[in-house]
């Protein structure tokens, strides 16, 4: 149950405000795909 | 204090797909068979520094076949990326390259490539053609009648087999045969030929005496044979008469 706790506390201190509009990044790789995956 | 290690290049940034861009410029220029490559997608890029501006890179890219012949002189950026339904073929490249003072260059890359699966085209599309192996026996026959056909009726130069770049086959409607093949012009005219094929040599490996061609022959429900050839800057030999002769007639 000690475990659980501190997770728990860890989850919510990862839960930065985020500014209104903020767009997260695209992942840096892989790049995107431009035509069509096979 | 040592300078921050600069921040990871993304797949998607202006200098990964300017490298992108020259990796696959040489790819294509070191190939001499089937068709040109373009960008799929960047899988990964990874940069090592060896100096004040001079950079290691290595690429993952992931390529598409178009469908230009690698002998075509038709820039890579016109030409059509072949459709997923065209039975499409993917390339797996890792390339390394080096960046000095801004330039890049290819130092190596090892290139793998594969067709998609008859499975993902059935699924998209159940009646389309699927890739054949090359040494298809209907797949050969379609090419040998095709260049038969147009070599008995063009009044240019004869045409060689070079190779065959695809082979297709239609089971359902209909069982039909499509290929595509490059072509050489030889120093005979195609009337020559019929005298003596064997003396008639391929003409030296310049751009403008290569050609591609495509044939479909249907072989049910009625037989029929289609060919079309381009020749990139189509020459015609010199006919072997004096320009200037006494014969007035």
């Amino acid at each position: 149950s000690v475990t659980k706790t501190a997770v728990a506390e860890a989850a919510q201190h990862d839960k930065v405000p985020r500014p209104v509009g903020f767009v997260p990044p695209p992942p840096p790789c892989p790049g995107k795909i431009r035509y069509f995956d096979i | 204090v040592p300078a921050a290690p600069p921040a990871p290049l993304g797949c998607d940034d202006p200098e990964s797909e300017a490298a992108a861009a020259v990796a696959v410029n040489y790819i294509n220029g070191q190939s001499h068979h089937g068709y040109k490559f373009t960008v799929n997608s960047i899988k990964s890029i990874r940069v090592v520094p060896q100096g004040p501006n001079n950079d290691f890179i290595f690429l993952e890219l992931d390529l598409l076949e178009t469908e230009c012949p690698i002998l075509s002189p038709t820039a890579l950026e016109n030409c059509t990326v072949r459709s997923f339904v065209d039975h499409a073929v993917e390339g797996d490249c890792d390339v390394k390259l080096q960046k000095v003072d801004g330039i890049l260059s290819v130092l190596g890359s090892k290139c793998d490539s594969h067709a998609d699966s008859n499975e993902d085209i059935r699924r998209a599309c159940p009646d389309c053609p699927l890739l054949a192996e090359m040494n298809n026996t209907d797949v050969l026959e379609t090419v040998a009648a095709a260049l038969n056909d147009y070599n008995s009726k063009t009044t240019g130069s004869y045409l060689r087999l070079l190779e065959i770049g695809r082979g297709k086959i239609q089971y359902h409607p209909g069982y039909i045969i499509f290929t595509e093949f490059a072509v050489g012009a030889t120093n005979c005219s195609a009337e020559e030929a019929k005298a003596n094929v064997g003396a008639c040599q391929l003409l030296p490996e310049d751009q403008s005496n290569f050609g591609f061609c495509r044939a479909v022959m249907v072989k049910r429900p009625l037989q029929d044979l289609q060919v079309d050839c381009q020749l990139y800057g189509h020459q015609v030999p010199a006919p072997d008469i004096p320009l200037l002769s006494q014969d007035t007639s």
